[in-house]
């Protein structure tokens, strides 16, 4: 059976790529067949594998528009049980071309339907915005990871989030829960992070992730060797956190 | 003479809303009138200074469906010099509804050019995508600061924001230049903020700022005071970037 979770959040920078490149590779190297679906036109789940955006080859935004079977989009990338359904820049123009289509909330669920045996999870990875491309991931999800950076400006934004999800369930997808909030980018010494902390632990409850990814130089310079952490410098605490982030959430079952 | 400048990058996170603000406010003290237009649904500007973005109030939104006029929107706010044009949540319709509205990229510029001689500088808090949004500010405006946050994913994003602005000053506002490329978050211990930073300069010359904003704390706590950070700690580092980043500008005449 195959559990397909949208890792999406409006607000920009908190961590959306960075969880879903790395959340993938811990799950792909505990041996969990994965596909990463890169749902956001500035293809950054492309090149943080390795993948060249500008190269022309089938994308997301072939398979919207109808152009290509989903088998021949599909990356097998070099990391364990890892692949990738890329991006490109050209996927911009599907947040208008969809706009007037038929069932236009349900096409990725369309395309993905085939895959949904050969995999054990698809993660998507959304765009910073609320747009028909994020609408698209959660209407097709059975789970959604909110990642929340520690910070005052991402705390605010959750309303707005929570929101949409409310009328996704309610509209398109009465299944669809919160798999989990995940606090980014923590950084122990500051007040703001202990802030925010609590007052999404208070708010949540057991809706937050026991794991805390901390703030880690090797997160941000893993993406410019087209690697996932764990195969850039797996003793870093940026790696640890994925790998204790990955045990969670298969120990849901 | 009004300077109208937009503050853009598709990338989330990089410290636009944190410039727009903090720019605004030294641009204020210093005795130039200074509008702030919020254009993200997120509302953070509107947060930073301090405002409620749920309380209903004019904004950018009834704005752009013409329900409103701008005096009656704009909020003076306890700061020199500095003006708000609120956003709120509602304006994410804007970006479906604009799409078929008449000369829809232009309906800023219209909203905006009764204010054009009472303000010395405008300022377009833009969101994190290249919508219609993002579109209408870049239309409207005379020039672009563009906030580059020393990390990997951010520098890959420029060739694309680029493109963009070649194809606005070709059909939409030919007089539209790069004010400059702002280094955010720079963190000097870090190779790969001097790798980011070196890399910039060398692509961009004379484009990018003197200024490099560092990563610094206070920035980050400012808006949970709904301050400015010369408001709020004017002895961070933080705030001398912005100051420093102010003068710059003034410098250029
Ligand atoms: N825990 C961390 N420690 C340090 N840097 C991090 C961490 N997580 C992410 N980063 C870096 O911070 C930046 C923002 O992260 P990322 O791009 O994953 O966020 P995002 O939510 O996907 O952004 P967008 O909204 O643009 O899609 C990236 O440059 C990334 O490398
Ligand atoms: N120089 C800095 N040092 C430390 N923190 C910063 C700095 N600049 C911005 N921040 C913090 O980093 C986060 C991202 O900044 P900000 O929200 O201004 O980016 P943005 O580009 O406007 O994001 P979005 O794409 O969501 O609109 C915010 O929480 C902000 O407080
Ligand atoms: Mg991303
Ligand atoms: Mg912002």
């Amino acid at each position: 059976l195959t559990r397909t979770i949208a890792v999406a959040n409006q607000k920009g920078g908190v961590g959306k790529t960075t969880t879903c490149v790395n959340l993938g590779a811990g799950l792909g190297r505990a041996g969990y067949r994965v596909l990463l679906v890169d749902l956001d036109p500035q293809a950054n789940a492309t090149s943080g594998l390795g993948y060249n955006k500008r190269e022309t080859r089938p994308g997301v935004y072939s398979l919207l528009r109808g152009e290509e079977r989903v088998e021949r989009a599909v990356i097998k990338t070099p990391f364990f049980n890892l692949h990738l359904l890329p991006s490109n820049p050209d996927l911009t123009a599907s947040e208008i071309e969809l706009l007037d289509q038929e069932e236009r909330e349900y096409r990725l669920r369309k395309i993905l339907s085939p895959l949904r045996g050969d995999y054990a999870y698809i993660l998507i990875d959304c765009p910073p915005s609320l747009n028909i491309l994020t609408i698209n991931a959660l209407a097709c999800s059975d789970s959604l990871i909110i990642p929340l950076q520690c910070e005052y400006y991402a705390l605010e934004g959750l309303s707005q989030l929570l929101e949409v999800l409310d009328l996704v369930k309610e509209r398109l997808n009465a299944g669809l829960e919160i798999e989990g909030v995940l606090l980014t980018m923590s950084d122990s010494r500051t007040n703001l992070s202990l802030q925010v902390i609590e007052e999404v632990k208070n708010h949540f409850q057991d809706k937050v992730f026991k794991t805390i990814i901390p703030r880690n130089i090797r997160l941000g310079e893993a993406p410019s060797f087209g690697k996932p952490v764990i195969y850039y410098e797996e003793k870093s605490t940026g790696a640890a956190g994925y790998l204790n982030l990955t045990d969670e959430i298969l120990a849901r079952g």
